[in-house]
């Protein structure tokens, strides 16, 4: 059965979305069948993979508002093969309210994850907002583990603990089964001493992939053409960093 | 009276903090009295600014969770003559759904903004979290100006009418005085077609300045030591693009 994996930091830009996007095919290429679900109202993932105008209806808005709308109605294919989403629409920004009246709404994504569908699949992947609000929390139910993209910028380690907390929280509340998979450094320079700094004071939260994302303005194009940067330029650096990141995820940290 | 402006941006990441902390300073250095607001459960503007620690009753949490606390019991003086903050802090993100559930807890930061407060500055910059939450609806129902960061790469235009129209719909609905003062480039590199393309779209959208503020490692490190782009490097192009902000928020745009 397929492994439920969230991307969460409620710090903005960190590069959830661009993980979830890159990594979801970088795995496809290694054969598995991947399923990446857009749980955030501005759609980025969604229009990242080249999906664009989908009806609220036929979205993570469908699923989350009407309970008993299955996944299998509102997941589409990619334009990459083994490559499926569950597209996201603004609208969603209207339903973190509703979630929170509604009791056990938190646990909505995750029933809409049936044993029938995680057998469809080898990796569901989860994208989260920025924010620590309803929707992030039916990510962390939803999720067996997380992984937690961290830029290597000074802002970025000041929300850490909270978001550590918060995992710790969930799983002894809501989820037990919930563990952090790694951190991840990410908009990595290596020209700048502050990166390596920030990077190398992951180790004192908990585990970190060894794979480092850098920056590198093929990753912020890509999606500007509907692509993931491995499709974009299969060469690159930035591509091969991920695949790096699909092996560890798959394997372990630190298999190099 | 002292002018309100939000900073806002529901997309992560596109300089919201950045930009208020160092157009906070550059307005200083013009003489002006400039109070900064953080709004946001990250407290990023409060740790840049060099502002850590403080207690939640003393910070915003304190105005917004007890209505009768005063703002002048939690501003504080940063290291800067001339520039204070009311500082943020974690537990923030625990009154969201406490204002969600208070008959007009949107008013409460507007409320909070005294008449003899107002005239004790020139300037009140207000930081906003990435998200449409109720620190953002409390933010922009306190402001009668806004400024829209937008970092010049692809995602950062996908949620930018939805924020336009989020901001008509608080102006229509609770403060008819609120308007858009323009769209700010920002984490602009000249290298990359792409951001070219994302800034030359901004007109269609609203007023846009004509400063840019462009990516550089100094705007990246300088709050790392607690201090603003124009302390850490005055000389540096960064420093003057604030500069130019700086004055064409007080003049209008495209002074130039
Ligand atoms: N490795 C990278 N190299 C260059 N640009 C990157 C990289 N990762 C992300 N970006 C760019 O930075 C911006 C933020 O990335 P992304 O949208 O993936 O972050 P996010 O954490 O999902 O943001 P949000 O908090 O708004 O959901 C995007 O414009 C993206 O193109
Ligand atoms: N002009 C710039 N040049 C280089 N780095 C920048 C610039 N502006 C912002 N950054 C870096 O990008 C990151 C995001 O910026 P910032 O925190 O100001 O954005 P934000 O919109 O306030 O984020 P959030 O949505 O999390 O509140 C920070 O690490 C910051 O140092
Ligand atoms: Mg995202
Ligand atoms: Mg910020």
């Amino acid at each position: 059965s397929a492994r439920v994996i969230a991307f969460s930091n409620q710090k903005g830009g960190v590069g959830k979305t661009t993980t979830t996007a890159n990594l979801g095919y970088a795995l496809v290429e290694r054969g598995k069948r991947v399923l990446v679900v857009d749980c955030d109202a501005q759609a980025n993932l969604s229009l990242g993979l080249g999906v664009a105008d989908v009806v609220p209806a036929r979205s993570i808005v469908g699923i989350l508002s009407t309970p008993t709308r299955k996944l299998s109605e509102v997941i589409i294919s990619t334009q990459t093969p083994g490559l499926d989403i569950v597209p996201s629409h603004l609208e969603l920004a209207e339903v973190d309210q509703m979630l929170t009246a509604k009791f056990g709404g938190h646990n909505t994504l995750r029933n809409a994850f049936t044993p029938e569908l995680l057998s469809h699949y080898d990796y569901v992947l989860l994208d989260s907002p920025p924010n620590f609000g309803q929707l992030t929390f039916n990510v962390l139910c939803a999720a067996s583990e997380v992984v937690v993209p961290v830029a290597t910028h000074f802002y970025a380690l000041q929300g850490l603990a909270a978001l550590l907390n918060r995992v710790e929280e969930v799983k002894r509340e809501a989820n037990p089964k919930l563990r952090i998979l790694g951190l991840l450094a990410t908009r990595y320079d290596s020209r700048m001493l502050l990166c390596k700094e920030v990077a190398a004071t992951l180790p004192r939260h908990g585990p970190v992939f060894e794979t480092i994302i850098h920056e590198a303005s093929t990753a912020a194009v890509a999606p500007s053409w509907g692509q993931t940067v491995l499709q974009a330029d299969s060469k690159s650096q930035s591509a091969e960093q991920h695949r790096r990141l699909a092996a560890e995820i798959e394997y372990g940290i630190g298999i190099f």
